[in-house]
């Protein structure tokens, strides 16, 4: 574990507690977009399937039970409890668009050909493209409340730590996985433009207004 | 490049 790792950690679950504190507190999941979430419990789900098969230590054990646990009470929240503050017309990105290439990806581009490991990396790469429907409907909407740009720029940074964790593992570690790099710097790159509008407005008070 | 090597990270 490295400090670029562990901040990065830190800064996931705080975006995620960022997103389900707006939805418990604002009783609304308004500019939130489902179809991201939904993505977000399948990476979890497909990547964290040796939960029970290989331990590694109590928290990634346990970071692991929050992520999987907290993106289905997000999908729950969105879909059920709180369905009629869902604004599905916004949230219209076809992500049949992203699974299938980048299941194909995996299929084709992976480091071992196995079960679990082709999970896995479908896993990484659909976590690369998964706030694409989240990014389009604040771009469709114009705008994003500030407690959701917070949310976003919390969980564009804990990839891009994870570059710095990448870069610091392998020099100290010699550790280094290409599949996880590329689609970390793919993932990182999708943020660009809303980390810039972030700083520049977010922080000065204003609101974020993609161009519509 | 030692594909089992311990998936340690989230």
């Amino acid at each position: 574990m490295n400090i670029f790792r562990l901040v990065g950690d830190m800064s996931h679950l705080l975006a995620i507690i960022i997103l389900l504190m707006k939805m418990w507190k604002s009783r609304s999941v308004a500019g939130i977009s489902g179809k991201s979430q939904i993505l977000f419990a399948i990476v979890f789900t497909t990547r964290y399937l040796d939960l029970f098969t290989s331990f590694v230590s109590i928290y990634n054990t346990s970071m692991k039970v929050f992520f999987i646990g907290t993106s289905y009470v997000t999908v729950y929240f969105i879909y059920q409890h709180f369905k009629p503050t869902y604004d599905s017309n916004h949230d219209t990105f076809r992500v049949e668009f992203l699974i299938v290439p980048v299941g194909g990806l995996a299929f084709l581009v992976n480091h071992e050909f196995s079960l679990l490991e082709i999970l896995w990396t479908f896993s990484i790469y659909l976590e690369s493209v998964a706030i694409l429907p989240q990014l389009f409907m604040v771009s469709k909407t114009g705008e994003a409340e500030s407690i959701t740009s917070h949310y976003l720029f919390a969980l564009g940074s804990y990839r891009a730590l994870y570059l710095l964790n990448w870069i610091y593992r392998y020099y100290f570690e010699g550790f280094f996985d290409l599949i996880a790099v590329v689609a970390g710097c793919v993932q990182t790159i999708l943020y660009c433009d809303f980390f810039y509008l972030y700083i520049t407005k977010v922080l000065k008070g204003k609101k974020i207004s993609l161009p519509a | 490049h030692n594909v089992t090597m311990r998936k340690d990270e989230l």
